[in-house]
């Protein structure tokens, strides 16, 4: 439908509301009891080891962890009833963004059958009622095709620009210490990411040193400063969970 | 029911239950994304869109939830605003503004991707001040499901024809609409009343004339040359009142091709507007 | 991934959280969701 909108439209009003769609607040300070962030990363880890293994659009895990996040931050929950959350979330992300949904049978399957679809059913309710049925929220991705539109990059190098700002934006959704992060942040961070760790930086003037920078921080309205940390944040998350990943292959190995 | 709300005078809401079929696979994906739509663009607080204040989730069996929508309430329509104007009508100029504010709520609304889909007088607000708010939008396929178990009629008078004919919708239909409307304000009467499917398009063409075969909507139920060949009626005898400028506009919007159809963010451009202050 | 899950726990939670949001939403529109009925001295004056 040729009506529908010009993108400028479309990014402003983005910008515009995607800070309504943010966790009330960093609730492992104040609120949550039970909960610790290594279960966090636990569950979250979980969660996109599912959406993986079940090959699921790449949105369905961001929104999920804000579903995650946006809840935990209002409801005080036990750690037995986490991985039911995690999966009620993924449940009702995969509702949103996808035509043929996750079933409910299957995530109790990857939950080794320790929940029922009944119990499933009944906290989908909780959590929207919980969230008040704001369901459509923001996500780093809704920024990411605006940011590759406007950034002078070499068509055939789209595509695998697109793949590694992905997986940074999956990355940053299992570490609580994105949570509140406005999602264009994240966007122009990841792209940053993925722009300098393939060199394209250097490939092309328009993009070298602060330039790139600079020119994420306009299409996003936001602050080069902020951006910049925001990349090195995700760069050196990137490290450690490839030497994590690294360690844990030695200890199987050994 | 609705309510004043006695801690903010000049606000009402209202309340509409919806009964939602749980299936076994819990909430239906429909309802959660048409609610979700409205809550995100209730973010926007758009003065032409009737608000959603709530969603209030409420007695489950395992195979019903009944849902309770609080929304903004305007106690006068379209309908009765017209039928209450004292002769010999609505004046021109607050014709201009209404329709300019109608059209601000339309864009708003196609250029978040919601059809509204069923625009007719009844659901187009009137507040006292004049203001106008779209309601009883983008809960279609809620409704559609309420729909099946009342026996609502629902009328065909501001259906655009590619809906008639059960081709393919988007955001035209509601223009198509608009126009409709944009000729009441003037008549007072609708434009086209039909009985039916076939007879609402044969009142559309009686106007606007048969069209021709490359403008005809593929694979849809009904043929054009089920139709007796008419030329299409000088639009000044439907609506004499009416100035040269409106009149083009309005045959813009009763364009039978909907992707030649004006869209609502090209007519808040239209020369019709140019002295509204 | 955190212990065994306590069904009868679980079930108990379910009922409180959605007996709280129907409270909520009754306290915050002066209205009995589940029976229909508006509740007499609130903010919001009722009529069918």
């Amino acid at each position: 439908d040729p009506n529908i909108f010009s993108d400028d439209r479309v990014l402003q009003s983005l910008l515009t509301i995607e800070d309504r769609f943010l966790p009330q607040c960093p609730y492992f300070k104040h609120f949550q009891q039970d909960i610790k962030p290594f279960m966090r990363r636990m569950v979250s880890t979980w969660m996109l080891e599912v959406c993986e293994e079940e090959s699921r659009e790449e949105e369905v895990f961001p929104l999920a962890i804000n579903y995650l996040d946006r809840y935990l931050a209002v409801v005080q929950t036990k750690k037995g009833c986490l991985q039911l959350l995690g999966a009620v979330c993924l449940f009702l992300a995969s509702k949103l963004k996808e035509s043929r949904p996750l079933t409910a049978e299957k995530l109790c399957l990857y939950t080794d059958n320790s929940i029922t679809s009944q119990e499933l059913l009944d906290w989908e309710l909780v959590v929207l009622g919980k969230l008040k049925w704001n369901m459509a929220a923001v996500t780093p991705h809704d920024f990411i095709e605006h940011i590759l539109y406007k950034l002078p990059l070499p068509k055939d190098k789209l595509s695998l620009i697109r793949k590694h700002a992905q997986t940074f934006i999956a990355l940053c959704a299992t570490d609580f210490s994105f949570a509140m992060y406005p999602p264009s942040m994240i966007a122009t961070g990841s792209v940053g990411a993925a722009v300098c760790g393939l060199q394209m930086d250097r490939a092309e003037r328009a993009l070298h040193g602060d330039n790139l920078s600079e020119l994420l921080a306009k299409i996003t309205n936001t602050e080069v400063d902020c951006l910049k940390s925001c990349q090195e944040q995700i760069e050196q998350l990137l490290r450690s969970s490839l030497r994590e990943s690294q360690e844990r292959q030695q200890r199987l190995q050994q | 029911y609705k309510a004043r709300d006695l801690n903010n005078g000049g606000r009402f809401v209202a309340l509409k239950r919806v009964r939602v079929q749980t299936e076994e696979e819990g909430m239906p994906l429909s309802t959660i994304r048409e609610v979700a739509v409205l809550r995100q663009l209730e973010s926007f607080e758009h003065p032409n869109v009737v608000r959603l204040f709530d969603v209030c989730t409420v007695s489950r069996t395992d195979r019903e939830t009944k849902l309770t929508l609080v929304f903004e309430h305007v106690d006068q329509d379209l309908t009765t605003y017209l039928e209450k104007a004292p002769d010999p009508g609505v004046p021109p100029e607050t014709i201009k503004d209404m329709m300019y504010q109608l059209l601000q709520g339309l864009d708003f609304l196609h250029s978040h991707r919601v059809v509204h889909r069923d625009l007719k007088p009844q659901n187009i607000l009137v507040t006292s001040g004049g203001q106008i708010k779209l309601a009883d939008f983008g809960l279609a396929r809620i409704y559609s499901f309420q729909m099946a178990l009342t026996s609502v009629v629902v009328t065909l008078w501001y259906r655009a024809p590619e809906v008639l004919l059960q081709s393919s919708y988007a955001t035209p239909v509601d223009l198509w609409s608009v126009g409709c409307i944009f000729a009441e304000m003037f008549r007072r009467r609708p434009l086209f009343q039909g009985k039916s499917d076939v007879d609402q398009l044969g009142k559309i063409f009686d106007v606007v004339g048969v069209p021709s075969l490359e403008d005809w909507p593929q694979n849809v139920g009904l043929p054009q040359t089920a139709f007796a060949p008419r030329p299409p009626k000088p639009i000044e005898d439907l609506v004499p009142d009416m100035d040269e400028l409106g009149r083009s506009l309005l045959l813009q919007f009763l364009s039978f091709n909907p992707s030649r159809r004006i869209s609502a963010y090209a007519a808040l451009s239209h020369p019709y507007f140019l002295d509204l202050d | 991934l955190f212990g065994p899950v306590n069904h009868e726990e679980l079930k108990k939670d379910l009922k409180g959280r959605l007996h709280e949001m129907e409270e909520a939403a009754s306290a915050k529109w002066n209205f009995d969701f589940s029976s229909h009925k508006p509740l007499p001295n609130g903010r919001y004056n009722w009529k069918t």
